[in-house]
């Protein structure tokens, strides 16, 4: 573990805690995008199906269980709260999110570390969480404006990623023979799917005004 | 038979 592994995965919880704070806080899930919850949920549970049969630590085992319990309970939220499913934008999150689910999972039939079960399952989620984000943006450009908690939600969401960026340089160089490639190139995409997000999030910090994504 | 290192990260 190196500090920029553990902030990376801080501050992915951090998004999460700031998504869970929102939607329970304003009782509302508007300018949320249940498309992505439920492709991350996919995500988590396709990528920690060794769970249970590889202990790596207590820190990864608590990590995996708190990262797939809080995805399955915002969908939950998102679909069956009584009082938050009603302010979701249902006419607005319209991204054929299916497309994104067959094209990872083909890839990863293709690329991959090992042609097993396991490995073809943790190579898509690292493919799908790269584009993950792509219907919760496409909802921010349609909604126009972007409340606080969900401008800050997508800003961790995306700087954690850029921090593993800088835990692969780190590793790679220190460490023997360590690579990475699937998760790093994948990583790089998936950081620079949030660069036009991190620019207008950027600008509408410097002038202290409403983030506001061009539609 | 090659054996791929253990997926340590989140």
């Amino acid at each position: 573990m190196n500090i920029f592994r553990l902030a990376g995965d801080m501050t992915h919880l951090l998004s999460i805690i700031v998504l869970l704070l929102k939607i329970y806080a304003t009782k509302s899930c508007s300018g949320i995008s249940l498309k992505t919850q439920e492709l991350y949920a996919l995500v988590f549970l396709a990528r920690y199906l060794d769970l249970f049969t590889d202990f790596i630590s207590v820190y990864n085992t608590i990590m995996k269980v708190v990262f797939i319990a809080s995805s399955l309970a915002i969908v939950w939220c998102m679909r069956l709260h009584p009082l938050v499913k009603r302010s979701y934008d249902k006419e607005l999150d319209t991204f054929r999110h299916y497309f994104l689910i067959g094209g990872t999972f083909v890839l990863a039939l293709v690329l991959n570390e090992k042609f097993t079960l396991q490995e073809i399952l943790w190579a898509f989620s690292i493919y799908l969480e790269a584009v993950a984000i792509l219907p919760q943006l496409v909802l921010l450009q349609r909604s126009g404006n972007v409340d606080n908690l969900t401008g800050q939600y997508v800003f961790f969401l995306g700087a954690y990623r850029a921090f593993y960026i800088l835990n692969w340089i780190y590793r790679y160089l220190t460490e023997p023979r360590f690579t990475r490639w699937i998760a790093c190139v994948s990583g790089i995409v998936q950081t620079g799917i949030y660069a036009d997000f991190f620019y207008y999030y950027f600008i509408s910090w410097k002038n202290n005004s409403k983030l506001k994504l061009p539609a | 038979c090659y054996q791929t290192p253990p997926k340590d990260e989140l």
